[in-house]
């Protein structure tokens, strides 16, 4: 059992950190798990602390609320890296961002899902969508009960070398 | 492996047989409040096997289009998961409502769930662990979850 | 008892609709509230209950995540016809709107403060706090520990004949 | 009456002595994350006089800047209200923390909590009902509470 949770629990505590510089683009970002219990950590909880650039060591409950987005992105991609699904399924994850984290996470998705894993982001904001491969337009049908119609559209005949910000969409 | 195309029957706001996507490496699903944005991310917890508690309705029935207001246009509703696996060959995962049971199929052939969840696992997507998945509001409590549930998530995976 | 709750109470409900009704800009959004138990209604529970333009009546777990946010704001509004505090201050409430309904809820948030109520939000989406009478800006300065600095810009000045859409703020 | 200027000592985020404002009918506060924001929204609730649960920490000291990285820079921290009446007069209601215990004051006298509160509900704020506030995150629960949570809130305004 040990030796199961151990295999789990390596390879996402060596990678969390570097996730979490590349989501902040700062090498001065940190981020640590640890085991409370180093012998059998199954048995009781696992710590985890983020040092947003720029500020000091401090509990995570004193994160702000895009600090702390941008510090569960890092755990949920670091996971991944050790129990990879073949796409992730993100709602308006970008509600609590501002302007420039919105820019670092959206390139960060836009790069992690060139590395072979599958991303679906429902988003409200263009600099968010404006970076996918592919838009699916829902919009609401007149019907009595909420009828939702859909339409979809490639960006990718749009991006000419590269980026996504010559696209002016819809 | 990929999602390539999703088919929904009457699965909540989406009425009749509506076929969703190709999804790119990258795809993005916009739309104003309310059109059904979160309905579709359901679909695909539906697919993969999600509880109805998870799904935002109380019991499975409400999933069919129409249920809210009294008026379900059916008595079942479905989602088939059209999946391209790393050969490049679709299979095709489908789960069905009828009444209150759920049926599963993997290319049209019925399972049972515990066949359909352990194929699932095959192609690594362990839904009770759902470290793929995030829910409309709930990014930042994955930040907050306290030291023993980051255990459980971790005991989940491994 | 009876009496002081029906004082509070009548007065919200009446209000409730036609609140709703200015948030949404449609004459055919509907929104009530009703006690359970006429004869004692601080014994039970109070109902509410929102049809959203173009929907028809459902139970409110049923709302998405920014139907939900515009009937939370009209309920809210509308107690405070009955208890009239002096300000509102309200922290990224915008986070769920798509733009038409953030161009909708900042001039009703517009039209509020100019009968009397003084309103405090915090905004990150442009759209919204450019119809600010005055932004207040903070930003963080280079320290050891997060230290706030603090700037304050007066917006009436670029506001020429109302609306503040052509003010390029910061 | 209205929200006229804030000072702020030694407060969460803001360091020193910093006067805030003026505030006019309608004011945004804007920046970037982790700047601050949310923590003026509690220099604002905290003057009112909100209990520590809500000003997201654990215990009145952790207001003191400094103390999440356990070096507070005072032993005190306080927050001062001008706030302009309808007849256009300033009143200064002020609150400060001492180690673990607060401190009211109304124009610079000391006063009991009971009479600083009800001074507060005299201005129309009631604290215990909050129908005037929203933190960060909270709005949607405000439409999804449940029948008997909705008479409680009522019950507080009459
Ligand atoms: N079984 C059903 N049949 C028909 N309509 C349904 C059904 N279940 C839910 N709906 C409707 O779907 C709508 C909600 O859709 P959804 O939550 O997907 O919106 P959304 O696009 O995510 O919006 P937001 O941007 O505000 O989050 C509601 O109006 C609801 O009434
Ligand atoms: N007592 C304190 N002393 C110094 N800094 C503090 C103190 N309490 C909290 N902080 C810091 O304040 C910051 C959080 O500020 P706040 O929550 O106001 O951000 P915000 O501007 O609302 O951000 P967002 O837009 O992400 O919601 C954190 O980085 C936290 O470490
Ligand atoms: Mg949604
Ligand atoms: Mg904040």
């Amino acid at each position: 059992r040990y030796r199961r949770f151990q295999e789990c629990f390596d390879p996402v505590s060596q990678k969390i950190d570097e996730i979490y510089k590349a989501l902040s683009r700062n090498q001065s970002a940190q981020a640590f798990l640890g085991a409370d219990n180093m012998e059998e950590p199954y048995l009781e909880g696992i710590q985890y602390n983020c040092v947003a650039p720029g500020k000091r060591f401090r509990p995570m409950d004193n994160l702000s609320g895009g600090e702390k987005t941008v510090a569960a992105l890092a755990l949920l991609f670091a996971m991944h890296a050790r129990n990879p699904s073949p796409f992730f399924v993100l709602d308006e994850i970008d509600a609590a961002l501002d302007n420039t984290n919105i820019g670092k996470v959206a390139q960060f998705i836009c790069d992690t899902a060139k590395n072979d894993v599958q991303l679906i982001v429902i988003s409200l904001k263009e600099e968010f969508y404006n970076k996918a491969d592919a838009l699916v337009g829902i919009f609401p049908e007149p019907a009595n009960c909420t009828v939702s119609g859909v339409v979809t559209m490639d960006l990718t005949k749009f991006k000419i070398g590269g980026g996504g910000n010559d696209t002016t969409l819809l | 492996g990929m999602l390539h195309t999703l088919e929904l029957d009457n699965f909540k706001s989406y009425k009749g047989h509506q076929v969703i996507g190709p999804f790119y490496q990258f795809t993005a699903i916009i739309g104003p409040n309310g059109s059904g944005k979160s309905n579709l991310m359901d679909a695909i917890c539906f697919v993969l096997g999600e509880r109805s508690n998870n799904l935002r309705v109380r019991k499975l029935m409400d999933l069919i289009h129409g249920a809210p207001i009294n008026k379900p246009v059916a008595t079942k509703c479905s989602v088939t998961m059209n999946y391209r696996d790393d050969k490049g060959e679709i299979r095709k995962y489908c789960r069905a409502v009828h009444g209150s049971t759920s049926e599963f199929r993997i290319d049209g052939k019925v399972v049972t769930p515990q066949v359909y969840n352990a194929e699932m696992e095959e192609i690594k997507i362990f839904i009770k662990a759902k470290n793929f998945l995030v829910y409309q509001g709930q990014i930042e409590q994955i930040a907050m979850k306290n030291p023993k549930e980051r255990t459980a998530l971790f005991e989940e995976i491994s």
